[in-house]
């Protein structure tokens, strides 16, 4: 098939395989190929995954010989690497790829007839957000391909209650047919089969119009709240109550409307607002601290979201100017200071929760600007007592500052991209956080019978989320688990507890082993690294170098590139070795171009050797 | 639904069963005092048996109030609601959850019952009966137990309310009856005669599959005579 071939390459088959089990994704992406030419020719391979998987594998096999990937520590890593750029030999990369992910992109050079299979695995704990599971492909071949598949396989011990599968490529009900998604009981299945005819853009054509997002969505049965799952001598514990009221919140929304933030920015924030005040309920309390070189607030106190009080809100917020420099500290504090004072006066309800939203465009220039000393002021004046949430709105914001800003206070940092869409985006973010269930969350396990625990304690329950807590049994043959979830709901403290005896345990067991059989302890791994990079983003001295050395021995043993690790491909090349290196942007490195490929060598009969990057 | 009245006194106890239709909500505790009120409903069989004498009645639906907290309580066989006020809170009984607040301590036992206290004051124990989910005839149905029903003020009144004050009785020209093991009497109480059979109920609060054997005097018709005024008096409207 001539048309399939592309100056002289076939691709043969792409194939995007996703198994799930208990949320945890393991996928693989392989990619086969055949230089047809007469001559040695380049072959890509391109991959977008998401910013939050790590990567475990990536192989690379030439006419059946296979070269494994092998995780080493970055600085190891990094003067192999350096040493072969210095010789001119290069490096496949991964780049920050949009707003969700990250794109891993290796080429190589490929004898005339010669076959070539890419292979990359990730894995990454699906979070639960608005009460569903989403995994996100992106899928953009560049020719047609003659076997493309994308299948998932999910299991989920407490039975799927939905799953969807949504292509933004799926316009037509030819393709639509090659879409096929079912689930029963604990196993969903999703399966994606376009023929090459199907592929491609027009029934002459012979480009694809296979490319966008291919997004599986999916949530479980909620029966009980709390789902415990041990293997191996490791547990998850999943945490999900549903049907609570919503506790009442008090929210500071501290906005940036310094002259950066003038026209669009200003205009979708003020639309953002508008919608939030629209949803907010009555029994919430709320005001607006506004801060360019000085601060100016709506309410010297904070107002009960009341419909008479929201429409004086709304006009308020209406008529926000853009005006000159950037005094967050002031700002911050200001919002601070009115909720501690709001509980202490007992202004809000005693059962009520506080939260603080920071919005900025920019960097602090006016009042006190040292980053370390607003990050020292906001800690020291919230004392712990409730979360801060921040929104870094487009690229000149300090997004490392304001992500450590949040996290030491129990917050998250969010980046607000400047698109049309970032008044949608605004508004997603306080959906997010706009129904605590629960505050004051605590999950506890016996005493000495657990080791090695994730984070236990939050702040915030929200609707729709879910909290995940992994750990290690002591005894790794105990015949009884026993958790107990405490949290303070809308009117009442509630307590929680979840019990498995042998028989339980022993039955979950013999039905999860034979699909996936360690995914606990490594999702017990990949929680640990994720919230020991966390923990490390916030920490100092020596405590951030027992942090980064407790992070890098556990991606080192699991196999994970993360932002400490680096995975090297080698194959000898007359002796001397060839690099690749691919790096995984953390969320502070702005402005990253889309990912340019750049090549390790490879021609017959030379052997290159590369490496895969994360940071 | 049968009801079982322990007699401290007497070292007794007696019972009786109350025939309505399903869907009858009947007021089982109603206390001025302590702002309590317990009402239940009733369910029938899943086939319904044509002869009123044969057919089975439970409480499908309990609905406990307390107008002082503005709490209220709903319990089925496949869920618990708990009002505060307008405010919904929903629980499974696959839960095993304890929700306090000021007042009241409500303790949801996984698949099995629940203890719901009030203050240093009642505890109520509904307890969850669960029937094989294919069976033919019977559905789920709950059970419903007072424990310190003394704590409640003595112008409790209801079907169950009724009997938390002292009660006399008295038992006598005991003889066999049709059947053998059922030996018939006269008891005397609230100032009526009545003809009495001895019989057995079971209390589930240990286990609600096997249960514990309460010897009692069964009073026939509806409770006719042992109960203040007539059945129509404790037929409401509603479950609140």
């Amino acid at each position: 098939l001539p048309e399939m071939v592309v100056d002289g390459i076939e691709v043969y088959s792409t194939k995007i395989h996703c198994r799930v089990t208990s949320r945890f994704a393991h996928n693989t992406v392989t990619t086969r190929a055949t230089n047809r030419a007469e001559t040695a020719k380049e072959v890509s391979f391109d991959v977008e995954l998401p910013k939050t998987a790590f990567i475990t594998n990536f192989t690379l096999t030439i006419d059946g010989v296979t070269y494994p990937g092998n995780i080493k520590e970055k600085e190891v890593a990094q003067k192999q690497y350096d040493r072969a750029v210095s010789q001119g030999k290069t490096a496949g990369l991964v780049k920050a790829s949009g707003r969700k992910l990250e794109k891993f992109t290796v080429s190589v050079n490929v004898a005339a007839g010669s076959k070539v299979t890419f292979e990359l695995t990730y894995e990454e704990l699906l979070k639960r957000n608005k009460g569903k599971y989403e995994m996100y492909l992106k899928v953009r071949p560049k020719q047609l391909v003659k076997h493309f598949e994308i299948t998932a396989d999910i299991f989920e011990p407490q039975g799927i209650s939905s799953l969807d599968a949504q292509a933004s490529f799926i316009t037509n009900d030819l393709l639509a047919s090659a879409l096929t998604k079912s689930f029963s009981g604990k196993k969903g299945h999703v399966s994606f089969k376009p023929s090459v005819d199907q592929q491609r853009s027009c029934p002459t054509c012979t480009d694809s119009l296979l490319d966008g997002d291919f997004t599986i969505t999916y949530d479980v049965n909620r029966e009980s709240p709390a789902n415990v799952q041990i293997v191996n001598g490791y547990f998850v514990h999943f945490f999900a109550p549903h049907g609570l009221p919503v506790v009442p919140k008090n929210v500071v929304f501290v906005i940036d409307v310094s002259g950066s933030m003038y026209y669009q920015k200003l205009k979708q924030t003020k639309e953002a607002l508008l919608k939030i005040l629209e949803d907010m309920k009555e029994n919430d309390y709320l005001n607006f601290v506004l801060f360019a070189s000085k601060v100016r607030v709506w309410k010297d106190h904070l107002i009960q979201a009341t419909p008479e009080n929201i429409q004086e809100a709304r006009a308020f917020v209406s008529n926000i100017a853009a005006e000159d420099t950037t005094n967050i500290n002031g700002g911050l504090l200001r919002g601070i200071e009115m909720l501690k004072k709001a509980r202490e006066e007992h202004q809000v309800p005693e059962r009520s929760t506080s939260i603080v939203i920071l919005l900025t465009d920019g960097i602090a220039n006016e009042g006190v600007s040292r980053p370390e000393d607003i990050q020292a002021n906001a800690r020291n004046a919230i004392g712990g007592k409730f979360p801060l949430y921040s929104l870094g709105f487009g690229d000149n914001v300090d997004y490392g500052f304001l992500e450590k800003l949040a996290l030491e206070n129990n917050g998250f940092a969010r980046r607000i991209y400047e698109a049309s869409d970032a008044t949608l985006q605004l508004q997603d973010f306080y959906e997010e956080i706009a129904n605590p269930l629960l505050t004051g969350v605590e999950v506890e396990y016996p005493q000495n019978a657990i080791l090695d625990l994730t984070q236990n304690t939050y702040k915030h329950y929200y609707d729709g989320s879910e909290i995940v807590v992994a750990g290690k049994l002591a005894d790794k043959d105990m015949n009884h688990f026993k958790a107990d979830v405490k949290g303070h709901g809308a009117f009442n403290d509630l307590s929680f507890t979840e019990e498995l005896d042998a028989e339980e345990m022993e039955k979950a067991r013999q039905e999860q082993d034979y699909i996936f059989g360690d995914y606990i302890e490594r999702l017990w791994a990949y929680l640990t690294i994720e919230q020991l990079l966390d923990k490390r983003k916030k920490a100092q001295g020596e405590e951030k170098e027992n942090l980064t050395a407790q992070a890098l021995e556990l991606s080192l043993k699991y196999h994970f590139v993360t932002p400490l690790t680096s995975m090297v491909v080698t194959k000898p090349e007359d002796n001397e070795d060839q690099t690749a290196i691919a790096d995984k942007p953390g969320d502070d490195q702005v402005d990253v171009p889309p990912s340019s490929a750049v090549l390790v060598g490879y021609q017959p009969p030379q052997t290159p050797y590369y490496y895969v990057d994360g940071d | 639904p049968h009801f079982i009245i322990r007699v401290p006194g007497k070292n007794d106890a007696l019972c009786f069963n109350i025939d309505e239709d399903p869907g009858t909500v009947l007021r089982l505790i109603h206390d001025p005092v302590t702002g309590l009120t317990v009402h239940g409903e009733i369910i029938g069989d899943k086939v319904a048996s044509a002869d009123s004498k044969t057919r089975n009645t439970y409480f499908g639906k309990l609905g406990i109030a307390n107008a002082y907290l503005d709490v209220r309580i709903e319990v089925t066989p496949e869920k618990i609601s708990l009002w505060n006020g307008e405010a919904q809170s929903t629980f499974s009984w696959l839960d095993t959850v304890t929700v306090t607040q000021n007042g009241m301590t409500m303790a949801i036992n996984r698949k099995k019952n629940i203890v719901l206290s009030f203050g240093d004051g009642v505890t109520f124990v509904v307890v969850l009966h669960q029937v094989w989910k294919k069976h033919p005839v019977h559905r789920d149905f709950l059970g419903f137990y007072v424990v310190d029903s003394h704590r409640m003020s003595a112008q409790t009144h209801g079907l169950l309310g009724q009997f938390f004050h002292p009660l006399d009785f008295e038992v006598s020209d005991i003889r066999p009856g049709l059947d053998p093991s059922k030996p018939v009497a006269t008891m005397v109480v609230k100032n009526h005669q009545l003809k009495v059979t001895r019989g057995s109920q079971k209390d589930y609060r240990r286990d609600a599959s096997v249960g514990v054997k309460v010897a009692c005097w069964f009073i026939h018709n509806n409770g006719e005579g042992l109960l203040d005024g007539d059945l129509k008096d404790y037929i409401v409207p509603a479950l609140f």
